[in-house]
C-alpha cells in the first residue's frame, strides 16, 4: 500500500460520506442520478465476487463491505425512502443503463484477464466503473444551480480516481511485474471523463463562484 | 512459487 493508492480510497471513502451526508441530514438526493448510483452498485457487487474467497488484507475486506454497503443503501434511500425520494427528479435523469452495461458487458467477454466467470464480472465491473459517471454528469450539465455537496461529491470521485493513476505509476516503478493493462486504460478514460467537469469546478472555486456547466 | 495477489486494488 502506497500514498497514493491510500489516498486514492480515502477520497473516495469520502465522496461517499458526502453523498451520505447529504442523504442522511438533509434528506436530499437532489441533482443526484440515480442511474449513476445503481451503476456502482452493481459495479461493486460484479467487482467484489471475491470477496469471501480471496482474502487479501482485513483493510481490504473492510473497504470492500463498506462500498458494497454505501452503494446499495443508497439506492435504496432514492428509490424507496419517503422524504429522499421526493426531491429526485426522475424527468432529468434520462440516461438509459443498458446503453451502458451491454457495451461493458460485450468487452469483458472478450477483454479479460482469464476467461472465468469470476475474471469476466471483474473485467467487466472495471469497464462499467469507467463510465458510470455519464448519467450523473448528465444531470450537472442540466441543473441549473448545483448544490456544494453534489460539486464536492463528484469532484471528490474524480480525485479518487486522479491518485489510483498516481499509485499505478508508483507501483509500475517499484513492484516487479505489475502490469495491468484492463485497469490502466479503463482508469485512465474514467478519469478524462472529469477533465471537463474539473475545469469547471475549479474555475467557480477561483472566481468564487457557483459552479455552473454549460449546456 | 508465490502465488500472485489477485486484485488486490478496490
Amino acid at each position: 500500500m502506497n500514498i497514493f493508492r491510500l489516498a486514492g480510497d480515502m477520497t473516495h471513502l469520502a465522496s461517499v460520506l458526502v453523498l451520505l451526508l447529504k442523504i442522511h441530514t438533509i434528506k436530499s438526493c437532489a441533482g443526484i442520478s440515480l442511474k449513476t448510483q445503481e451503476l456502482y452498485a452493481l459495479v461493486f457487487a460484479t467487482r467484489y465476487l471475491d470477496i469471501f474467497t480471496d482474502f487479501i488484507s482485513l483493510y481490504n475486506t473492510t473497504m470492500k463491505l463498506i462500498f458494497l454497503g454505501s452503494s446499495f443503501s443508497i439506492v435504496w434511500y432514492i428509490r424507496n425512502h419517503k422524504i429522499v425520494s421526493r426531491s429526485y427528479d426522475k424527468s432529468q435523469d434520462t440516461f438509459r443503463h443498458y446503453f451502458l452495461i451491454i457495451p461493458c458487458l460485450l468487452l469483458a467477454l472478450l477483454v479479460n484477464e482469464k476467461f472465468t466467470f469470476k475474471e469476466v464480472m471483474w473485467a467487466f465491473s472495471i469497464y462499467l466503473e469507467a463510465v458510470a459517471i455519464l448519467p450523473q454528469l448528465v444531470l450537472l450539465q442540466r441543473t441549473r444551480n448545483i448544490d456544494n455537496l453534489t460539486g464536492q461529491y463528484v469532484f471528490l470521485l474524480g480525485a479518487y480516481r486522479a491518485l489510483y493513476i498516481l499509485n499505478w505509476i508508483y507501483r509500475y516503478f517499484t513492484e516487479t511485474h505489475y502490469v495491468h493493462w484492463i485497469t490502466w486504460v479503463s482508469g485512465l478514460v474514467q478519469t478524462l471523463l472529469y477533465a471537463d467537469f474539473f475545469y469547471y469546478y475549479f474555475e467557480s472555486w477561483k472566481n468564487n463562484k457557483k459552479l455552473q456547466l454549460p449546456a | 512459487l508465490l502465488e500472485e495477489k489477485h486484485h488486490d486494488e478496490l
